[in-house]
């Protein structure tokens, strides 16, 4: 058994990368096989595991230009059973250098075929954009995980991914189902996030999770330690959430 | 005199269109007239000022495509000294509909050369993406404002930020300057933000604006009524700030 989840949404700051670092965390720490593809050109995720910026290393651009295998990218972290791919800024060019290619949506798919099933999960850290970046994760994914805050934006933003989803079910990868929706920087206190929470919860249904992950500041800390909360701070309010989500996740894919 | 400014940061959700909506309404009811352009995809400025999503109303992305002039797309909004350039989702389109065109980074400065003249501000949101269309915003522009968290990730991103203005200022726009870096979402009581903007002031030196935006609820609440939180709520701290950020660039514009 093996799954491939993207990380996605196309509006910005939204906690994509902090999910990515935090849930592969509690799922590698759950003993499960756990890879992380960082696809997004900041290199978020990469950093966020400690990983200095480094344009040499062979990186997800490598991959996509078909120049290095997954097995040649791959690091180990400190975590055992947690891999990662590192992104770099090279991937910006992809998005350019890829137009003329035949299969440009489906090279980290491709790419991926052979390596699956030596991984529990494998979960791709997205860019704020529909680009072909993120389009090579949706083609190469199960499922997807959005992060949501609840606020009015991120409601504009909706149509516009549930379009894209469309488009890549017909043209590319009929069986994508989104995984759920994860409200994230959640204080429910304000009118606001009731509001907005209510407006998801009508859209979608038992896809809105039952997690929510609460603004917690050592979420925003842990990454300039190079560490997952969990390892910074494993008694807080962050760690405790994203374990409560690895959790829900695995009994919604009845694991363990 | 007339200053067009472009708001960037490659980083995702860090104030980029809450600072476009929010400052041009201030310099608009300062007496200046201004003009937004929105030039991201998502369209949340165009959502913000209340203008419903439209992907047959001429947009930033028909000037862009050289099928419309600034004057044929311009809307006016309820301030009276305030116009703004609506975006669609087809400017995500523009990224490759233009690769093959050899001035592609330049469509938008040569459509507002005959207009800037009518306006003392001219405000551009920019997309989370340091792609096409941020570029065609940094060669229009003369200078530009850059909305920073004081959090971690913020950091990482600065030198990808000031690598791309190197570029655009040898090949498109040696003139372009910084106008400032403008902390959002700001809350001095913890540590990570002290620290993260002792390393911005360091950097960035005097370019680092006085005015600081705090996290406000009622910033977040004004683009559900399609107004800026002047408006909405003119007493609210976010107004305040905004109003006081407005001033700032005045003063240091030496205008009134
Ligand atoms: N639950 C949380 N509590 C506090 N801070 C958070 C939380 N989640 C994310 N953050 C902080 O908010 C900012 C945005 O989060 P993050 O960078 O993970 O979003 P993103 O969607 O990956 O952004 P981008 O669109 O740029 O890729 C970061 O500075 C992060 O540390
Ligand atoms: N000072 C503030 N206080 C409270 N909420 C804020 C503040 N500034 C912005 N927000 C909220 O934070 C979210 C992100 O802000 P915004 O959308 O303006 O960022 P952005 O940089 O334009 O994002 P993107 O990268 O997607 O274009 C929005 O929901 C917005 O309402
Ligand atoms: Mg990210
Ligand atoms: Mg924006």
């Amino acid at each position: 058994m093996s799954k491939i989840l993207a990380v996605v949404n196309q509006k910005g700051g939204v906690g994509k990368t902090t999910t990515t670092i935090n849930l592969t965390a509690a799922l590698a720490l759950e003993g499960l096989k756990t890879l992380l593809i960082d696809c997004d050109p900041q290199a978020n995720s990469t950093g966020g595991y400690g990983f200095p910026r480094d344009d040499e290393r062979k990186s997800t651009y490598d991959i996509l230009l078909g120049e290095a295998t997954v097995a040649e990218t791959i690091l180990s972290t400190e975590i055992e059973t947690l891999k990662l791919i590192p992104s770099s800024k090279n991937l910006i060019g992809a998005n350019v250098e890829l137009i003329q290619n035949e299969n440009r949506a489906q090279r980290l798919k491709e790419a991926l075929a052979s390596e699956r099933e030596n991984y529990d999960f494998i979960v791709l850290d997205c860019p704020p954009a529909l680009d072909l970046l993120t389009l090579n994760a949706l083609v190469a994914s199960d499922t997807l995980l959005v992060p949501m805050q609840a606020e009015y934006f991120a409601l504009e933003g909706i149509s516009e991914l549930m379009h894209t989803l469309d488009r890549v079910r017909e043209s590319f990868n009929p069986k994508l189902e989104i995984e759920g929706v994860l409200l994230t920087m959640y204080d429910d206190r304000t009118n606001l996030a009731q509001q907005v929470t209510e407006n998801l919860r009508e859209y979608f249904k038992d896809k809105l999770l039952k997690t929510a992950i609460p603004r917690n500041v050592r979420l925003a800390e842990a990454p300039s330690y190079g560490k997952p909360v969990i390892l910074y701070d494993p008694r807080s309010r962050g760690a405790e959430a994203y374990t409560e989500l690895a959790e829900e996740l695995l009994q919604r894919n009845k694991i363990e």
